[in-house]
């Protein structure tokens, strides 16, 4: 484990908690996309089938659990909480995510690093992962206003995926036999998604405003 | 010799 990749990880954790509270302070999922966040929990079903049969270290099966337990209850809440689900911007929530799980899943099958059952949902889960965020973006695109927890949550996901770059190129550069192009190049266009973000993100920073996007 | 290390991250 590496500076970068512990980062990656804390980045992460931090953003689900940054949605945790938001949820759970507000009592509201106002900005928040139904979709991505079910697209996150298949995302941790399928990555971590391995859960009970690859014994890794107590740090990454805490992690695991904590990464599938907290997107459920996120979809929980969004889907069936008395007062939560009433704040759901269900009419600008319509991305067709369906086309992302079926080209996803297509593509793993075809990419995969081992035609084995847990190596095909491996791969599924990286590239779902990669375009797990649209439906987001599409939602804070068309809604505007993005309020801070919300901008803070997809600021925190963006950096996760940044430091995971650099954990990366680190271990590119240290340990001689890393070559992992499926995660590498999936994690670069997840990346990517998330360029046009953080450039209204820093510039609202930096004049001290709300975020804005435009439409 | 090390074995193929899995999937060790999350």
């Amino acid at each position: 484990m590496n500076i970068f990749r512990l980062a990656g990880d804390m980045t992460h954790l931090i953003s689900v908690l940054v949605l945790l509270l938001k949820i759970y302070a507000t009592k509201s999922c106002s900005g928040i996309s139904l979709k991505t966040q079910e697209l996150y929990a298949m995302v941790f079903l399928a990555r971590y089938l391995d859960l009970f049969s690859d014994f890794i270290s107590l740090y990454n099966t805490v992690m695991k659990l904590v990464f599938i337990g907290s997107s459920l209850a996120i979809v929980w809440c969004m889907r069936y909480h008395r007062v939560v689900r009433r704040s759901y911007d269900r009419e600008l929530d319509t991305f067709r995510y369906w086309i992302l799980v079926g080209a996803c899943f297509t593509l793993a099958l075809v990419l995969h690093e081992k035609f084995s059952f847990q190596e095909v949902f491996w791969a599924f889960s990286i590239y779902l992962e990669a375009v797990a965020i649209l439906p987001q973006l599409v939602l804070l695109q068309r809604s505007g206003n993005v309020d801070n927890l919300t901008g803070q949550y997809v600021f925190f996901l963006g950096a996760y995926r940044a430091f995971y770059i650099l954990n990366w190129i680190y271990r590119y550069l240290t340990e001689p036999r890393f070559t992992r192009w499926i995660s590498c190049v999936s994690g670069l266009v997840q990346t990517a998604l998330y360029a046009d973000f953080f450039y209204y993100y820093f510039i609202s920073w930096k004049n001290n405003a709300k975020l804005q996007l435009p439409a | 010799e090390e074995e193929e290390d899995g999937h060790d991250e999350l």
